[in-house]
């Protein structure tokens, strides 16, 4: 299992690319133990590897491996969005 | 594939390189290999949809000049909000089309060993990226299609750039955005908006008759914990219930529009189960077998149910499964068939792949007390809990018991099925020969 630094780094990196709702600094808003199991899920989807909703080494390993640093999914915090917003 | 919403309203796009690697870290590509690498992977896209890609000066680096799609080799923050993370982690991105200054353009983090095929050690093949993120810069977002050049990890280096061909999945992707290459435009009146989908052929919609469904009636040919969803199969339709114990329909639906791979005709499920090892789905009907990968038949089956070994005391074969589940207690996989049950250890495949009975099995059903010796089907579930489906009512052995005297049964439809709770009835009778008086399900 996952050790809580694993873990946290995991939650940082589910909300980088897409599966996670980002952080929201005025409120300090957690993110509920489903939430993230789902996150978890959906990315273990996305990246073909077994759908158990815990970050096993698997899912750990998918983690840590180089990629395109896009979110895999797209929402209202797209690049351009966010860019649109640093502007401002 | 996966479409970002934004595409390039031309078909002749430029591109320019304000920057190349750092060549103490790529020290095998030169300016002029790497304008040659990216070259082949603009080819990739223009061989599959009708566009063109010519290169421009790239210059100082400016922003505003060398066209649609400028490449650069940036470090750490470059001045984009995207900052770089050195060597591995992420190692690129582009922005998609648009008019915004970013639009199309595409960054490599300088501080990855950039190489040109090949499989060496450490470094990160350049054509794979490129093709990749120039993906993104025409407009197509990440897929999760296996083979695709679009999924987000680097898998290696995809082979010989001169003869690179994108996977199905990316040429319908790049063709839906810019149409087919010498074929017609896409959008049909408006070529500006995205083509939808060709729709498949209508399939009328069959309801149910509820006077022959009906779930509070019971009678299930077998139910299963499903990724902790319990199903209830009964003739060629199921029931299912999520985790939080909602029904997902009152209705239910058609076990070959949800479970692809049955053959026509497929109208009874005998048992189902999901495997431990590799969430696998393993549903008996008859004397076959079929393993699901999720909802999708693997293909090679169905297989005989011989294969798994299970004879009777009297030496016969097995040809049917009645009920199957695996015993949260001690991970056994458990099948029954007409009074018996076998044990099985899923780590231990027999010749052909399937586990093989233990020794000393079968064994009588009646060494389950207290629950039915015929029973529809059994899952594990709450907190390890057997439970055994009989008719309308179940029965609950606790964790790790197999001998238990009071057990009560309860209403399938009542506790699984949002049915109403029927009137006082008498209860079923005591599936073994009583022990002791049964009282009414009220009482």
């Amino acid at each position: 299992s996952a050790m809580p630094e694993q873990y946290s780094r995991a939650v940082d990196w589910l909300s980088r690319y897409g599966y996670l709702p980002p952080p929201d600094p005025r409120t300090s808003k957690l993110q509920t133990k489903e939430g993230i199991e789902k996150a978890i899920r959906v990315m273990q989807r996305f990246g073909g590897v077994r759908e158990t909703g815990v970050l096993d080494g698997e899912t750990l390993k998918l983690m840590s491996t180089p990629r395109c640093s896009l979110p895999d999914i797209v929402g209202g915090e797209d690049m351009l969005k966010k860019r649109r917003r640093r502007r401002r | 594939y996966a479409l970002s919403g934004l595409k390039w309203h031309k078909s002749d796009l430029t591109w320019s390189v304000h920057s190349y690697p750092t060549p103490s870290r790529s020290p095998g590509l030169p300016s002029t290999m790497v304008d040659s690498i990216l070259t082949h992977a603009f080819k990739a896209w223009s061989d599959a949809a009708p566009l063109t890609f010519h290169q421009q000066p790239g210059g100082g680096g400016s922003a505003s000049s060398g066209g649609d799609i400028r490449v650069s080799f940036n470090s750490l923050l470059h001045d984009d909000g995207y900052p770089f993370d050195g060597l591995g982690g992420t190692l690129a991105h582009a922005f998609f089309p648009g008019r915004d200054d970013v639009s199309g353009d595409t960054h490599f983090d300088d501080h990855e060993r950039w190489s040109y095929g090949g499989e060496s050690s450490g470094t990160t093949d350049l054509f794979t990226v490129a093709v990749h993120e120039f993906g993104h810069a025409l407009g197509l977002s990440h897929s999760s299609s296996d083979p695709s050049i679009m999924r987000p990890y680097y898998q290696g280096p995809v082979g010989d750039i001169l003869h690179y061909q994108l996977a199905l999945d990316d040429r319908l992707a790049i063709q839906q955005l810019y149409g087919i290459k010498g074929g017609q435009q896409p959008g049909g009146v408006d070529p500006n908006l995205p083509r939808l989908p060709s729709p498949p052929p209508t399939k009328p919609t069959k309801p149910s008759d509820p006077s022959v469904h009906d779930r509070c009636h019971g009678g299930f040919d077998a139910v299963a914990n499903i990724r902790g969803e319990v199903f209830f199969f009964q003739g060629a339709h199921f029931w299912r219930t999520t985790r939080d114990g909602s029904l997902v329909s009152l209705n239910p639906a058609q076990i070959q529009n949800f479970w692809m791979g049955f053959p026509p005709g497929t109208n009874k499920i005998d048992a189902v189960y999901e495997r431990k090892s590799d969430s696998s789905i393993i549903f008996f009907v008859g004397s076959q077998y079929w393993v699901f990968k999720d909802t999708v038949a693997m293909s090679g089956y169905p297989r005989p149910l011989s294969e798994w070994g299970m004879k009777r005391k009297s030496g016969a074969l097995v040809d049917r499964v009645d009920a199957a589940f695996i015993w949260a207690h001690n991970g056994k996989t458990y099948l029954f068939s007409q009074g018996e049950f076998w044990r099985f250890d899923e780590s231990r495949k027999g010749q052909r792949g399937t586990p093989q009975p233990e020794p000393g099995y079968p064994r009588d059903n009646s060494l389950w007390t207290g629950v039915p010796s015929r029973m529809d089907d059994i899952i594990s579930w709450g907190e390890g809990d057997a439970h055994f489906f009989k008719d309308n009512h179940y029965w609950v052995l606790k964790s790790g018991g197999m001998n238990q005297d009071s057990v009560e049964p309860k209403s399938i439809g009542v506790d699984w099925l949002r049915c109403p709770v029927p009137p006082s009835t008498s209860a079923p009778a005591n599936p073994d020969g009583p022990r002791r008086c049964r009282c009414d399900l009220t009482d």
